[in-house]
């Protein structure tokens, strides 16, 4: 079970459609500051449902989307999938790929689909319940926020625990 | 449950000390559980002791080292429970030349348990791994192209 | 007084644009004031357009580019009134080579106007300096050995 | 002007007295995770009048002096000094060299020094007025802190341009 492919259309700086191919075991991404390397894992955690745009560095909604650049005028909507490779079954579904697809569009609609259905945003959480990422404070780690997940409160970094109990 | 969560707590506690003996070498570490029937008042203290060193309040630790204490929890919840994923944004930012190597070990040691995606600007660290991805912005548009590295 | 603060304020401002001019390469910034009467409704922003971007909010851009906009207003405050020493504490552990290299060249430029103290775990950072100073810790004890290095 | 000399007893890690020699122009420190670098700067940061201990990265006033090692037992006062030049009469002194001290017991007693004589917190204060040490603000970037130091709100950042007018 692993993350397979990544398609980003119009998130963030991703102005030009992106297709990035994934591999078990690791992988690096490199290059100069402010090329867009962060942006990826703000597309990520985006897809996965996260709801506080704080978490993904912006103000509203809106900023998630392509706002233009000297080639380009800003876009209409932002659109992430992830594919997972589902060969152990870590999905409790008969496929062996699952993708889980977010859009959103300037007018604030947003959008969910899992293998190409529309869906709610509970059904998404219903599905990644068992895998670990359901409750992502503990898979990834963000630029510079090493500091403050651990002056979190006793209290609640028990959450963690609780979560992998 | 109160079982269930003192049965896991153990496990990650034991794991935990493990990673954290290999990270600060002759020194120690170790999880404590207040549990509570009301949720809102469970506890979990975390405490280290570098060799030779008597702090004990986490905020008087430094920046490479709490980065060292963050990975080592992080860690040892993910040998009890691995997530098909994890991702380190520059979690390597604070390490000296020592503790990087530490770093590139204990990934090493992980990545048979799931995937791992991490970005960053070590040298040492990005060329360490099998996969790398290049990210260029060009025109205010970002690109990804994949420098898939030989074993 | 207003006058004061508002002819401060301009060549702050000045000094803000040449300096980002230099960290982004054909980008641009600069600085608005807004004054009141009241002070604690008085407003100083900060606007930032690197080369080919249309960003505006600051915290949309990235862990480097946000060292780069903050160097560049120290320093820009600092042309204008110097102070005694500055510190930089790991100031450059965001910065990619290319910008640790700027990072260098903009310090070597002030130290003329003032005391400059640095730490860093960049080896192309601290060999570029006269006066470095060892720091070690054994037994739980800070040590400090100074390392005078010839010119 | 410059800051020329700094001497540490038991404030955090420094168990052993400790003087370090500055020079004019830049001075770099360099060193193993955890040794001690940061405390320095927050020894400069105490000993110029800091008042919030959360600034040093600590809890209460009592976690800056020396809690003791595997060497040598908890120690019962922490003192730091700063010796700057004044060949330039930055200080309006007629003395060549000028002197700040601060001590602070664990019974909570603190005292300042001025050139080796008792003064108080305001007198320090008032020795730094136009050094642009008064507020510190944007002579220090700590730590990790460019983040936070950046985010702050439009109405916050206007204090460090009526600092420097
Ligand atoms: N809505 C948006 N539309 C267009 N571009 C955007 C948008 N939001 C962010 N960006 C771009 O993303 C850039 C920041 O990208 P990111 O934070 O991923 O950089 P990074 O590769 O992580 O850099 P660093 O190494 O400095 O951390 C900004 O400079 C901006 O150009
Ligand atoms: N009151 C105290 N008594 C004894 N030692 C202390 C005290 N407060 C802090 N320390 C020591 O200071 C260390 C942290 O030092 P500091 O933050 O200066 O490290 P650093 O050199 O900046 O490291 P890094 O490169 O990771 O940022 C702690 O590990 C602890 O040993
Ligand atoms: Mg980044
Ligand atoms: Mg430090």
């Amino acid at each position: 079970m692993y993350l397979k492919k990544l398609h980003i259309k119009s998130f963030k700086g991703f102005g030009d459609k992106t297709e990035i191919q994934f591999y078990e075991g690791v992988g690096a991404f490199v290059g100069p500051n402010g090329c867009g390397k962060s942006n990826i894992i703000d597309a990520i955690k985006w897809c996965l449902g996260e709801q506080k745009v704080s978490e993904l560095r912006g103000e509203r909604m809106e900023d998630l989307i392509f706002t233009g650049s000297s080639l380009s005028q800003p876009h209409g909507f932002a659109e992430v999938e992830m594919i997972f490779d589902n060969s152990t079954k870590i999905f409790e579904l008969p496929y062996q790929e699952v993708s889980i697809k977010r859009r959103l569009y300037r007018s604030g609609e947003m959008s969910y689909f899992m293998n190409g259905l529309a869906s709610r945003l509970k059904d998404i959480h219903g599905l990644l319940e068992n895998t670990g990422l359901a409750d992502l404070s503990y898979s990834i780690i963000a630029q510079g926020k090493i500091d403050k997940m651990l002056s979190a409160d006793d209290s609640e970094r028990i959450i963690l625990f609780e979560e992998a109990a | 449950s109160k079982k269930l969560l003192t049965k896991t707590f153990k496990v990650i506690n034991k794991n935990f000390a493990q990673i954290t003996a290999t990270l600060f070498p002759q020194g120690r570490g170790h999880l404590e559980l207040e549990y509570s029937r009301n949720p809102a008042e469970r506890k979990a203290k975390i405490f280290v002791q570098p060799q030779g060193k008597q702090v004990k309040k986490l905020n008087l630790f430094s920046g490479g080292e709490k980065t060292l204490i963050m990975l080592a929890l992080m860690f040892a919840i993910f040998m009890t429970r691995p997530s098909i994923f994890c991702i380190l944004d520059e979690a390597d930012a604070a390490l000296d030349d020592e503790n990087l190597s530490q770093f590139v070990k204990l990934i090493e040691k992980f990545k048979g348990k799931s995937q791992v995606l991490l970005i960053s600007h070590n040298r040492k660290t990005f060329q360490s791994f099998e996969y790398i991805y290049g990210v260029t912005m060009r025109g205010g548009i970002s690109k990804v192209f994949s420098l898939k590295v030989d074993e």
